[in-house]
């Protein structure tokens, strides 16, 4: 399963947040206006977190992040 | 599994609630009027509670928190 | 699988009853108005009981609890 | 799967029938007016009996129990 | 997979009939008018009869028995 | 996988047929007017046959034996 | 995976034919007018063949064989 | 997975190609006009091949062969 | 999964291209007008070539080959 | 999983690209005008390329390819 | 699970991101105007970035990137 970001803005970040004990980034990606991520859950991804103006599109539905 | 959540205001909560005997909050993640977080269900996270005001997108529906 | 409780009034109580022989009450999480609670069925959780206002979202249909 | 049982009167009892060569109730919850039971079918309860006034939510339907 | 049987009169009976070489009843549930029994097909029932006046839900369409 | 039967008339026959080498009728349930029989394929039953007038409802459609 | 096959005069016959190195019959149920059979693909049934006047249902259609 | 064919004239073939290095026909079986074969995919069958004018159903649509 | 392909004029070809670090033609069918060719995706053939006019059924689409 | 390729002119080109630590061309097959490819995705290719103008059907979405 | 990707321009990029606790490019595929690249997620693969415009597929939508 993925989702998929794209930036509306130049620096959205996109930062994976662990699976397990922990909770923290291990990696965050920057898009600049108009790129595009499609980023999967995995074995080290258990969570995603989206800063920045962005459209967003998930399995749930899509919506719109930033101000 | 997963579920999505764009904050609507500053300082909106959502806390992983273990699996297993105990039910206690691992994680407290913050988010900020318009970021938004994509989390999973978990071998770690068996509920999840969201305080304050946010869109939350699930399989079951789309609902707002907060007042 | 998992259900969605957003709490209508202050003081809603989302009870998981056990799997197995027994049937008793293992955690019973409050919820205060506006606050939302997506809980799965797990290896402990057998049965969810909800007490109070509330919107439940469910696989098999929304309703509302409570009078 | 899980079956959804709203009461609409105080009293209503959701019983537990046992898995296996016998056919019994192990459990009896009962739920007062506007309460809410998410019951699972489990290794113990293979069948699930409603008495009293209640909404019920299935996989194959929402019928209303009780008179 | 399961059945819901509603019954709309007094003495509805549900039997369960056994899996394997022979087919005898090994159960027979009594609703009277109003109550619901949501009835899973298991290791030991293969098959389900259902006599007197009832509402049947059921994954490939819902039906009244009796007269 | 089950199909539906709900007799119109009385004396109406549901054959279970063996799986295997041999095509024999394992067992034949009668049913009365108002009856109704829901029956899995099992490890035994790989054909099931109808005599009467009897309302049907299987995955793959809805029909009517008899005359 | 099965298909439905009720007949629509005397006579009809349904032909279970062989999985394997070899394709015959290995077994004709014969069905009169309104009589249904619901037949399963099976360990030993790879081809279904249908002689008569009759209405098959399967997940792929429904249709009328015969003239 | 299977494929319907009803034989619209007499001596429609559908013949059963092998799975495997070779590509040659294990079968061919004759329809006669409004006779019908459902034909599953097998062990041994990976292609079928059908001449002469018939009703074909299948998975992925419905369509007539012949001319 | 298989394909399915109706020549609409004869010799439309179909060839079954290998699975593996080769990709070379196995098998080129042969079709005239009116004939049909169900074919399946297999441990030998990854890819499938058509040549000539015909009309093709997939999954994800219907489409009419040649010119 | 697989997609269809249908080449509106000549010289289309179809690459399938390694899965692996590499990525580059194990194969590329040359389609003219009318000519249809149906290529699946395997354990030698994780993605394909498509030169030149041609009609391609995915299972998430149809779409021309070239000038 | 795959991505399809049409480059609208000359020089769109195409990056597979490496799965695990590293996240880098382990490789960029360039499409000129018109070309499209349909790439799996694998076990290599865990995200792709898209740079340029493009008119991008996915099972959860469909997209435009770049300016
Ligand atoms: N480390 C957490 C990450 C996480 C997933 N879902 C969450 C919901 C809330 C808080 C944290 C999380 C876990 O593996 O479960
Ligand atoms: N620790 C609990 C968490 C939980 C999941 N669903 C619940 C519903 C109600 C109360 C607690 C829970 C469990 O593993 O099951
Ligand atoms: N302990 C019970 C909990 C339960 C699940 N579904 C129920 C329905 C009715 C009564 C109790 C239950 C069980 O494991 O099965
Ligand atoms: N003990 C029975 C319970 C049951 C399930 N479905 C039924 C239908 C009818 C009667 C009893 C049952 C069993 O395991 O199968
Ligand atoms: N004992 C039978 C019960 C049964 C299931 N389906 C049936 C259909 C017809 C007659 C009997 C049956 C069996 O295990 O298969
Ligand atoms: N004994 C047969 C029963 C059967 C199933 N489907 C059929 C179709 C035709 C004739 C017989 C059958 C078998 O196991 O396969
Ligand atoms: N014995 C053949 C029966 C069969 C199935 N599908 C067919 C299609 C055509 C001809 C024969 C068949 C087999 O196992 O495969
Ligand atoms: N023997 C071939 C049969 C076949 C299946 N699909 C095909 C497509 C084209 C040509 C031959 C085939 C195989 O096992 O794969
Ligand atoms: N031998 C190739 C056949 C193939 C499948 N899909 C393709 C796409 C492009 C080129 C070749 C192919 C393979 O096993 O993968
Ligand atoms: N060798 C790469 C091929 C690939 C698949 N998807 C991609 C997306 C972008 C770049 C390369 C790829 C892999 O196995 O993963
Ligand atoms: N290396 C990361 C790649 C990744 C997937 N999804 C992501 C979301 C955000 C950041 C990085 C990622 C992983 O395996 O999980």
């Amino acid at each position: 399963r993925y989702v998929v970001v794209k930036a509306l803005e130049d620096g959205v970040t996109i930062m994976g947040l662990t699976r397990g004990k922990d909770t923290k980034s291990h990696h965050s990606e920057r898009l600049d206006a108009g790129e595009v991520l499609v980023a999967q859950f995995t074995e080290l991804t258990a969570a995603i977190k989206i800063r920045g103006h962005a459209e967003i599109l998930t399995d749930v539905g899509r919506l719109v992040s930033g101000l």
